[in-house]
């Protein structure tokens, strides 16, 4: 894999992109 | 206190006033936020049985708008809240879970909070395995595809900046200075609604008048 085609996704760190799941984000109990 | 509260309709509050002055004293909410408060469980609680406890399904169904499927993450976070581990979650244990999510909680409650949701297998380490278990799981919940190579090299990644003494777990104090340095990891676990839940439940107002 040449650096220029690099995935978007490999500069992310696992628990940024574990944090995105809806169920980790409780303002959803404020929200309707 | 609640107690000088007079409701015109009959008193039908699920918990009593004396334990809400203690659920005060025990943590950052006030006797009136967690009035508030206890709008939102109620609202919560009998979304699908009327019966004074979330049930997972309730959980899913505020977080997910939906109450069916299994999600790894709504698993954790029902076992957290639920401190008594009878599988439902009572008030006292819903306030209790949310006065860490307070903006004004200390950080270290977050932290060890974020740690305890992570250690899925609550061996006192987020495991490899684990974290990719949870990536891959946020993958399916979000609809993203990625190459297995991608997979490793994120995880990879990570542990290279999280694992400090490089033995493949992710214990309490690698956690601590890892989110510390990457303090965006924390952003869920605060709710800046918690901050002024009076307004953002105003149906407290009809609920409650104070005696003249």
């Amino acid at each position: 894999r040449s650096p220029d085609a690099q995935h978007p996704y490999t500069h992310i760190n696992a628990f940024q992109l574990i944090g995105m799941s809806s169920c980790l984000d409780l303002s959803g109990f404020f929200e309707k | 206190g609640c107690c000088s509260h007079r409701s015109r309709r009959p008193i039908n509050r699920g918990f009593a006033c004396g334990n809400m002055s203690h659920l005060a004293d025990e943590t950052r909410f006030t006797v009136n936020e967690l009035e508030a408060l206890y709008e939102l469980f109620k609202k919560l609680s009998s979304s699908i049985i009327d019966d004074g406890s979330i049930h997972k399904e309730e959980l899913q169904l505020a977080l997910l708008q939906t109450p069916q499927g299994e999600n790894l993450f709504l698993d954790r976070v029902f076992d957290l809240f639920d401190e008594k581990k009878n599988g439902v979650i009572e008030f006292d244990e819903f306030v209790h879970a949310l006065n860490v999510f307070h903006p004004y909680a200390p950080i270290d409650d977050k932290i060890d909070f974020a740690f305890r949701l992570y250690d899925l297998r609550q061996t006192g380490f987020i495991e490899r395995e684990e974290v990719k278990q949870m990536v891959i799981a946020i993958l399916m919940e979000s609809d993203v595809k990625l190459p297995d190579d991608i997979l490793e090299e994120i995880i990879e990644k990570t542990f290279a900046d999280a694992d400090a003494d490089k033995d493949g777990k992710i214990n309490k104090e690698e956690w601590k200075v890892f989110v510390l340095r990457h303090p965006s990891l924390l952003k869920n676990m605060t709710l800046p609604y918690l901050k002024d839940v009076t307004t953002v439940f105003p149906s407290y107002i009809f609920h409650t008048e104070v005696e003249d």
